[in-house]
């Protein structure tokens, strides 16, 4: 379902080249749980952001489902990103006037769902992280933790057959950490595809392969 | 140094009531290192918010360094906040058209310190940080990590008498976030008190004492 060759990714800051990436390779099957880990700024969240269409590439190429997505138009590339791809950002890159219905709502208002529809769905993403009596919380309201179950549930409500999680428990206590895990084993086991970004190892041991990222490259050691 | 009294946090949402802290009191002494664990949601950043006079409670008091913290003028407030106090926040809070060395020079020019004073201390933070080599990349330009190792410089560089770490590793892979504690150890060591809210036991092991919170009060379980 991925495969990428050589992809580069650098940053030109006044004379000096930040090199984000340099030279990362890689293939991932369908129905593949795979965890990356890596130091602090080696270049996960850039190999994620690319992966889920919202970067591109200095150089080098991405195919998705055998098509190689430097050479879609806009608007199919955020088809697949609003159809296929469920995204955590490690951010979570919630909208701050909306309430934490409203932000699990947004993906499936995008994809033209019936209001009905919509709000079954909503109801259960939310009443899977546990997140139903904060459902009118706008983010400011939320703790930490409660804001990056919000950001789960949405990209878990459109039932993604591609889940991109950039470190989904960073700000959870390990037994709510360990509950969103048997969300996305549940995910897993229905025959999606999961990444996840991690620095646990606890969590990445769910995984059935890390990829080790150091300094922008693949850690084959 | 620290010492509360029935501390309440109530916000009225419509109709309902939520109870962020119903009854929280504690103390510590000065030089303590305290950790304060409990599940997302529980009140823990509610807690660091209020010691750090970054908030008021709903009711219950919050004595300083013997004072009564209510009791304060805003001037005053902000003359502790800025001299004694280090607050590294759960979101980094950081501000986003600075470069990460203003960032955490900012503080020490609201302390009326000179630029060659300033900049020394600033190199010395983002040396201790390991983000020397990223000082003039603006937050934008930071990976999530490295973003929390600038808000823990900015934090540091006044040498506060009183540290309150809201997650300070969340972000970070584990190697790093071991080297950011052996720091919180040695500020420690140097006679400051730490207030530590965090999620990974490991962590917490390095403290004297934890806190457990749940539901907004204190665990005595
Ligand atoms: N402005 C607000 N309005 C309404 N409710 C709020 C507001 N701020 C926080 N809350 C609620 O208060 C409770 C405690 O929040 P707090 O941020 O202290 O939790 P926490 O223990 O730090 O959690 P986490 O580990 O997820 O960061 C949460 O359930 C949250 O929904
Ligand atoms: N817009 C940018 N301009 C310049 N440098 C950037 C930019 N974005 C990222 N970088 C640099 O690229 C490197 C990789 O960043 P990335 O976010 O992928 O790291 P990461 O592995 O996700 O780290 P973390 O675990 O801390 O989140 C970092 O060193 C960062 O400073
Ligand atoms: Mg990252
Ligand atoms: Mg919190």
């Amino acid at each position: 379902i991925i495969s990428t060759e050589n992809l580069w990714k650098t940053y030109q800051m006044g004379e000096q080249e930040v090199r984000a990436l340099s030279g990362v390779s890689f293939e991932v099957a369908r129905n593949e749980f795979v965890a990356i880990m890596g130091p602090s700024g080696s270049g996960k969240s850039t190999i994620m952001n690319l992966l889920g269409c919202l970067d591109t590439p200095t150089k080098g190429k991405y195919y998705l489902n055998g098509q190689l997505v430097s050479s879609l138009s806009e608007n199919e590339l955020a088809y697949i990103r609003n159809q296929e791809i469920g995204f955590v950002f490690q951010v979570f890159n919630l909208l701050s006037r909306a309430t934490a219905f409203h932000n699990v709502e947004l993906p499936l208002i995008y994809k033209g769902e019936s209001k009905k529809q919509r709000e079954k769905k909503v109801y259960r993403a939310l009443e899977m992280v546990e997140m139903l009596n904060r459902k009118d919380h706008r983010p400011s309201e939320l703790s930490g933790g409660e804001r990056q179950r919000v950001a789960i549930a949405r990209a878990l409500a459109n039932d993604p057959s591609l889940l991109l999680a950039d470190e989904p428990t960073g700000n959870l206590d390990s037994k709510t950490g360990q509950e969103i895990l048997k969300l996305f084993q549940k995910i897993h086991d229905r025959g999606n595809t999961i990444m996840m970004v991690t620095h646990d190892q606890n969590i990445a041991d769910l995984a059935q392969r890390i990829i080790h990222v150091k300094d922008g490259k693949i850690d084959h050691t």
